[in-house]
């Protein structure tokens, strides 16, 4: 088995050196980690499993990665060597980016780029890779389903000095304010985005699209009482029919307020708030 | 009462600009001030000597052209098109912007028929388009699109310069806002005092009620 | 003082917040 395994990491040192991440991590994969006959220690098993799933993770493959995380997470509580911990963190960060879940791994990205030491262990934290880390973030909360969570992360972010010196803090401004994102400045932003974040989804929209028609239907919800199908479709650039559809989608899911009249052809942005409510709120007006 | 504070210093800036030109260089001072996109308010800059004294000079025009954006409309300007010199894309979008706040300052609904009309545009979506990226998104004017309706609702809209007529309806304006304030406080008051009488006599009349009670069960 | 003006101006174009035959119901 020692020798097995000495093999089996050499081989996998070579795969990587021709960039054939893969192929490397399932030489790795091939180790018996759980053997009973051999003990390993859980700092070694810990790293292994980090390390096949960054493997798998280099060639976008989510499934096979995650499975190695998963593995990692019984591990990584009781370890104590912090390189390793970073390293599954991002893993677990980079697997959820692959997966779509945009906010989760928003959240995780963000925790990353907010680590204080500049160097674990032997491995130096240079600025570069927090700005990276922070862009992230911003880009997955932007790609994140429209609605009152996403806004939460939003505030955070967009309060984060260090996100206003980032190439992407222009249209993460925009967001955050609810502004209409117009195409060329989501062309730009798709730019800056992994292949994962442009696939095509079943409904024939990418998944940036689906993100940005969303957000510009939130964002419309707050410039208008109404507005028609058509001009709608107009406003995000798609068919009346499809911005009906995903109007009514983000209604059902409570991320929107409204009602949509299919007779007349018109979606009613609400604000349901009762009369005297919205009365009082005007008590600013007192103030000023 | 952003705005204000945001065109504080760029107010500023050209206050001492007009006191620091020469009579020559003053109308470029002028086109920048009107071409500036976050600056709505000219009062003070009109009121510098060096401007004032323009008038009557070969540069009088100029202090037209700042009025007209103190006070006036692009329908004002295009009555005037002539006499007034031509204007440059950022001077029109500007004027554009600060005829939505005069007729906000009038209606709280504005009709988009009127607004198409007073703001030469041709659709809609171009209406739209104006209103939410040029006055909406810069912050002077809040307010809800009807299509339906075809309307714009205005919940705030930012002030414009003031002409001196302007003032009296300002002043009476906030005195009858006081006026109802103080009368509602009065009748807020009245309502109390007949709330706490009322209850006083209920009071009593239970009381009643309860003794008279009494006073036949011993009495049987 | 032209900006506290403007301010008030601004101030009292949003009067009256709310006109609707709701409200006058619901404020009576």
């Amino acid at each position: 088995d020692e020798q097995v395994l000495i093999i089996r990491e050499k081989l996998a040192e070579l795969y990587e050196s021709e960039e054939e991440w893969s192929r490397a991590a399932q030489m790795l994969s091939g180790i018996d980690l759980d053997s009973g006959i051999r003990m390993l220690d859980e700092a070694y098993k810990l790293s292994k499993c980090v390390q096949i799933a960054r493997l798998y993770l280099e060639d976008d493959d989510a499934v096979n990665a995650e499975a190695f995380i998963n593995k990692a997470s019984f591990l990584v509580s009781n370890s104590q060597h912090e390189v390793l911990n970073l390293q599954y963190k991002v893993c677990y960060a980079r697997i959820l980016d692959l997966k779509r879940k945009f906010l989760e791994a928003a959240l995780r990205y963000y925790a990353i780029s907010q680590i204080e030491k500049r160097q674990i262990g032997d491995e130096l934290i240079d600025e570069e890779a927090l700005e990276q880390a922070l862009t992230a973030a911003v880009t997955c909360t932007i790609l994140a389903a429209a609605g009152p969570q996403r806004s939460r992360v939003l505030a955070t972010l967009y309060k984060d000095e260090r996100c206003s010196k980032l190439k992407i803090y222009p249209i993460l401004q925009k967001v955050y304010l609810e502004r209409i994102l117009r195409k060329p400045e989501i062309d730009a932003f798709a730019e800056e985005l992994r292949a994962h974040q442009k696939a095509l989804l079943p409904d024939n929209f990418t998944v940036l699209d689906r993100a940005m028609i969303e957000h510009n239907l939130l964002s419309a919800s707050k410039l208008y009482t109404n507005i028609s199908f058509e001009e709608l479709g107009a406003l995000l650039g798609i068919a009346p029919l499809k911005a009906e559809k995903i109007a009514s989608r983000m209604i059902y899911e409570d991320r929107m307020r409204g009602s949509i009249d299919q007779v007349e052809a018109f979606i009613h942005f609400e604000d349901d708030t009762e009369e005297l409510q919205q009365w009082d709120q005007q008590a600013s007006l007192l103030n000023l | 009462m952003d705005i204000e504070q945001k065109q504080a210093d760029l107010i500023d800036y050209f206050v001492k600009q007009a006191h620091n030109h020469k009579e020559e260089s003053l109308p470029n001072v002028i086109v920048e001030a009107t071409s500036n996109s976050s600056l709505f308010a000219f009062s003070e800059i009109l009121a510098v000597p060096n401007i004032t004294q323009l008038r009557g000079t070969k540069y009088s025009v100029f202090v037209d052209v700042l009025q007209l954006f103190a006070h006036g409309t692009w329908s004002d300007y295009k009555k005037n098109v002539e006499r007034l010199p031509p204007m440059v894309p950022d001077q029109i979008r500007k004027l554009k912007q600060l005829s939505v706040l005069t007729f906000a300052e009038t209606n709280k609904v504005l009709p988009y028929d009127k607004l198409m009309q007073e703001l030469d545009v041709s659709n809609v979506r171009e209406l739209e388009d104006f209103l939410i990226n040029e006055c909406m998104y810069s912050g002077i004017v809040r307010g809800k699109l009807d299509q339906l309706r075809r309307c714009f609702e205005v919940q705030f809209a930012a002030g414009r310069d003031l002409r001196p007529e302007q003032l009296e309806n300002m002043i009476r304006t906030l005195e009858s806002w006081s006026t109802s304030s103080d009368n509602l406080l009065v009748s807020i008051q009245d309502k109390i005092k007949w709330a706490d009488t009322k209850s006083e006599m209920n009071k009593k009349h239970q009381k009643d009620v309860e003794d008279r009670m009494e006073a036949a069960k011993k009495s049987s | 003082e032209n900006s506290l003006l403007r301010q008030v101006s601004s101030l009292l174009r949003r009067l009256p917040v709310i006109e609707s035959e709701k409200f006058q119901d619901d404020f009576l």
